[in-house]
């Protein structure tokens, strides 16, 4: 199911939700 | 999800097409597809017997075409020139897309010095406008340009087909997650179990109190 | 006064033949309606009121056109006519529309346009002027300055079926979307609009000028992080000048947020939310898109 998987392989990659500096400070 | 929802009838239309296509038919089936300004999913179409039939023949540098956009990148199809038909500008600006969608896999954060070489733009206003109108209004990725730091961060992608050797990646991912969300639940379980024997003690303790203050006033 | 009222009522037909719309309005206000001799009804003084506002917007005289449908106002409560008390709410929509009140012309434009009644007054409103209505409440709203209220008025008309047949429709997609409408798109749009709607302002620019800047720096807020006041106005089709001079009113006036450091050239636009928020946010849609990919594989048989 191409279709699935391209969801999926969408889905995998959307961790970690935000990345920036301002996150990590906020975050910790 | 809503990317796969909008090509979902078209790579259905397309691959009742293949299906009776052969030799030619299929090579200019394959032109279509690539030109399409909604489709970026190709594996449906890779998968047909007709469509494989082509390696080989005349049309194979369809087939190799074909192949590019389900998993290559403009990069790739610029070091393979020679091998590949001429592109369409549609072609070119759906090859330079389905290229974002790739960046866009490897890190959240894309510096525009890394995709202005791998989109072949000269300068920033050509690629914010790449990003904006044929990236982020398609639907394929959504984020925000921050200038000052010469970057486009990245929120979501949409998937393309995937490579040989993707799917152990995707599975590992998976496992981690479900690994991770597991001893969390645990974790979470054991501080509610902490949470409420404190809880108890503490109530236990006020109780003891009370008692020996209602003991003190008796004897008072 | 009675045969005075019914000379000047007869010479300003006459007027309104020749199409000198003002002549027939100033002898119809000529009109005493507050007579101390003469007992009128309230339906009579709001019918002249009425008209002559209407016949001073033919002329595009918005002040004296809001003046009589000011008077018309106080009287249109006790007014059973229907055909009139529907004359009144058109007369009015103009007006707003023609004082560059858009948002507010177009939120009375789109209660016209729902008008469940298909014949009022013994004439019938046929589906061609619900749709006029409707368009032009989508038209004011597009011109309206940009911001929260809009929004809201954007997102009613964008849900609202109908708008998807209109020939406007691309145009309030985008506008809905927070898209950059482009030269060719407003160019489009600037063939469908009345002279009042194209008019120059104070500064040079027209309404639509400012109407399409003004959304497409909102636009630019939920693309960029930060952009140099030069890349903006190249974006805009202006000058980094009256780029930066524009989004400082918009953000002093609460209609964007962000900040300007003009040591750097720079305007930060700020999210509405923390970041904390935002992750927040980004969590619960991946765990929607989860639950899609799940029914996907439900529906699949899998």
């Amino acid at each position: 199911e191409h279709s699935l998987l391209r969801q999926i392989s969408s889905l995998v990659r959307r961790l970690p939700a935000i990345d920036s500096t301002k996150f990590q400070d906020d975050f910790l | 999800m809503e990317v796969e929802i909008k090509q979902a009838e078209l790579v259905e239309q397309f691959v009742v097409l293949a299906r009776s296509a052969r030799g030619r038919a299929a090579a200019e089936l394959i032109t279509h597809a690539t030109s399409h300004p909604s489709l970026f999913a190709f594996s449906e179409l890779l998968s047909l017997p007709h469509i494989l039939e082509l390696q080989g023949t005349e049309h194979a540098g369809s087939l190799e075409l074909l192949r590019l956009f389900a998993h290559g990148t403009w990069t790739e199809y610029k070091n393979n020139i020679h091998e590949l038909p001429p592109l369409q500008p549609q072609q070119e600006l759906k090859l330079k897309q389905l290229t974002v969608m790739t960046l866009a896999e490897t890190a959240k954060v894309l510096q525009y010095d890394l995709l202005m070489q791998q989109l072949d733009v000269s300068n920033v206003r050509e690629l914010e406008d790449l990003l904006i109108n044929d990236c982020m209004y398609a639907g394929i990725v959504r984020g925000k340009l921050d200038q000052r730091r010469r970057c486009f961060e990245v929120q979501f992608a949409a998937g393309r087909d995937l490579r040989p050797g993707q799917l152990e990646n995707m599975i590992s991912t998976l496992a981690t997650w479900l690994g991770n969300t597991e001893n969390l639940l645990l974790t979470i379980q054991e501080k509610i179990k902490w949470a409420d024997s404190m809880s108890d003690i503490d109530r236990k303790h006020k109780k003891e109190v009370e008692d020996k203050a209602e003991e003190l006033r008796k004897s008072i | 006064e009675e045969q005075v009222s019914i000379i000047r009522e007869g010479l300003a037909e006459l007027y309104e033949n020749e199409e000198q719309w003002s002549k027939a309005a100033q002898m119809l206000s000529g009109i005493d309606l507050e007579s101390g001799i003469r007992m009128l009804d309230d339906t009579y003084k709001l019918e002249k009121c009425v008209k002559i506002s209407l016949l001073y917007l033919e002329d595009d005289d918005a002040i004296n056109a809001e003046t009589y449908i000011k008077k018309a106002s106080f009287l249109v409560n006790n007014c059973k006519d229907e055909a009139l008390n529907l004359q009144y709410k058109v007369c009015y929509a103009r007006i707003l529309d023609l004082k560059r009140k858009f948002l507010e012309a177009a939120l009375r434009y789109y209660e016209l346009s729902q008008l469940e009644k298909r014949e009022v007054g013994g004439r019938r409103i046929d589906e061609d002027e619900l749709q006029q209505a409707l368009t032009a409440a989508v038209t004011c709203t597009i011109l309206a300055a940009a911001g929260p209220q809009r929004s809201r008025v954007l997102a009613t008309l964008y849900k609202d079926e109908r708008c998807s047949k209109l020939k406007i429709y691309p145009i309030l997609q985008k506008v809905y979307l927070e898209r950059i409408l482009r030269k060719p798109e407003v160019d489009a749009f600037s063939e469908e609009l009345k002279p009042h709607q194209k008019a120059l302002l104070p500064d040079n620019s027209t309404v639509l000028d400012r109407a399409m800047i003004e959304h497409n720096l909102l636009s630019a807020s939920k693309l960029y992080t930060n952009i140099s006041f030069e890349e903006l106005g190249a974006l805009l089709g202006i000058g980094p000048q009256k780029a930066e001079k524009i989004a400082a009113r918009m953000i002093s006036e609460d209609r964007m947020r962000g900040s300007i450091d003009q040591v750097e050239g720079v305007i930060h636009f700020e999210n509405d939310i923390e970041e904390l928020q935002q992750w927040d946010q980004q969590i619960v849609s991946i765990c929607q898109a989860l639950n899609d990919v799940l029914d996907s594989m439900v529906k699949k048989g899998m």
